[in-house]
């Protein structure tokens, strides 16, 4: 079981901190400076057990997207790391002697874009961006950091980031409903789009439990509260309801294009 | 009694509503959008009344700062403007008969430099920003948005920020200690630098007050709560204590050295 998730998002934004909370675990990766000269893809494998399950997941992360003054190529070192998986693949699937069943599938299946919690609306560079990926990879865009947004606050920037998006043509990617066993569900969390959503590494005592949390002197936000942000409803549509249709969507459509474009060259 | 403030920072930061809270008044400013072409300084002069004393205050506010994709001049038009009030006062101060009672002192006596809550350290923008503004005018760079960061990240964030302008040589205003009465409190106020602050425009009754507050479903920070932030020590530094410094060394230092190199050209 394969699964490969690439993020996208500034410095700082919570990137880290999120695959920790989603996948819970610490992913131990070392943070990096701001001052990288330009982006860079880092990808690390873990083998995690998901229920009875062996997933082997690869975190994908963008270095330095959003550090430079000059961010005219930032989204570029992204699009040349996805459309090299693609290819990876395709030189698999030409070979006349092939091992696609042991083939270590590196597409990237999903890329969790943070939007930096602004409050009023998307930057340019996540348009740009996100235009340029949206047909190579499934995108679901997250609002990072939603610990700092108050809930008035949340629904108008939520529909402003959804206006924008559509405004701007980009396509993002959205929970499946024509299979009826997850229809209803799936429905119900596209309206919620996109989800704003907070991390922690570090646990608070709540009553008796243990939660993951962020303490602070007026409050303490539990990630795993639904009232406080939209967290487990990314990991229940990430991780235990759309996994799959993540990487079906990835095999035939994004790959399917690429590989034509690629053969028609 | 003229007081000129420049607040630089990005769109989204927090400045509009930062400066409403610190008069204690609703600016009523336009929120701007993310797709403006360049920066530009938008000025607007009001009158308050602070105690019994009219302040005439100039906001001055950097629209579209760090929105571009391409950065690499946005400090320009922050610079040309400092620039542009250095010399108005200069022409003014070179006539034969001047009028400097009744002149209306434009020139920028503090930059609000705010700086990103990521939790990380500055960013290369913030760097390069600071370090053309730091000999043109009084920088007090400020943590916005900082009930995104927990107690224990504050500190570390707060030391990696100085050790960063410290090690780029850019210089930030620091209160006075020469002046005997005020001396304890702004060496004391000095090592709370930067200030991590919270804005709002909206009121939540605490026990049976109106206060200063964003109210979130985990808990209300309050704006005045020392313990909250350092909301109070920004305001009692920048308005109470600090003005007339902050008048001064803007005519003494910072004009000075523009009237020198704009006379030596
Ligand atoms: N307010 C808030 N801070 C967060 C959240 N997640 C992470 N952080 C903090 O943001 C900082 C940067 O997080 P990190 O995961 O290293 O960001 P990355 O550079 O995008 O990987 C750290 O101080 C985290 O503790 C969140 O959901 N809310
Ligand atoms: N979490 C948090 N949000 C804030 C704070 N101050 C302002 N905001 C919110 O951030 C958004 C942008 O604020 P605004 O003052 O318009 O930013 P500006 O573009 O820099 O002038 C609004 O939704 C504000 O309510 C703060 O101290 N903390």
């Amino acid at each position: 079981f394969c699964f490969n998730i690439l993020c996208v998002g500034e410095t700082g934004i919570g990137k880290s901190t999120m695959m920790d909370t989603l996948f819970n675990t610490n992913f131990d990766s070392t943070p990096s400076s701001h001052d990288l000269p330009g982006v860079k893809l880092k990808a690390h494998t873990y083998e995690l057990r998901e229920k009875n399950v062996l997933l082997k997941l690869t975190v994908v992360d963008s270095v330095g997207f959003g550090d430079q003054i000059n961010k005219e190529d930032s989204w570029k070192p992204i699009v040349d790391y996805i459309d090299a998986q693609f290819d990876a693949f395709l030189q698999e699937e030409l070979k006349i002697k092939r091992m696609l069943h042991s083939y270590h599938d590196s597409r990237v299946h999903t890329c969790l874009y943070f939007i930096a919690p602004t409050g009023h609306s998307l930057k340019a560079l996540d348009l740009v961006t996100m235009k340029k990926l949206d047909s190579k990879v499934n995108i679901i865009p997250v609002i990072a950091k939603a610990d700092t947004i108050t809930k008035s606050e949340l629904n108008k920037f939520k529909a402003k980031i959804m206006s924008e998006l559509m405004a701007n043509g980009v396509q993002i990617y959205h929970f499946p409903v024509d299979d009826e066993t997850v229809a209803d569900t799936n429905n119900s969390m596209n309206t919620h789009l996109p989800f704003a959503v907070v991390g922690s590494n570090d646990e608070v005592k709540i009553g008796n439990k243990m939660v993951k949390a962020r303490q602070y002197p007026w409050g303490t936000v539990q990630v795993e509260n639904e009232n406080h942000c939209d967290f487990v409803k990314l990991r229940e549509m990430l991780i235990r309801t759309n996994m799959e249709d993540l990487r079906e969507t990835t095999h035939f459509r994004h790959y399917e294009l690429y590989r034509r474009h690629k053969l028609e060259e």
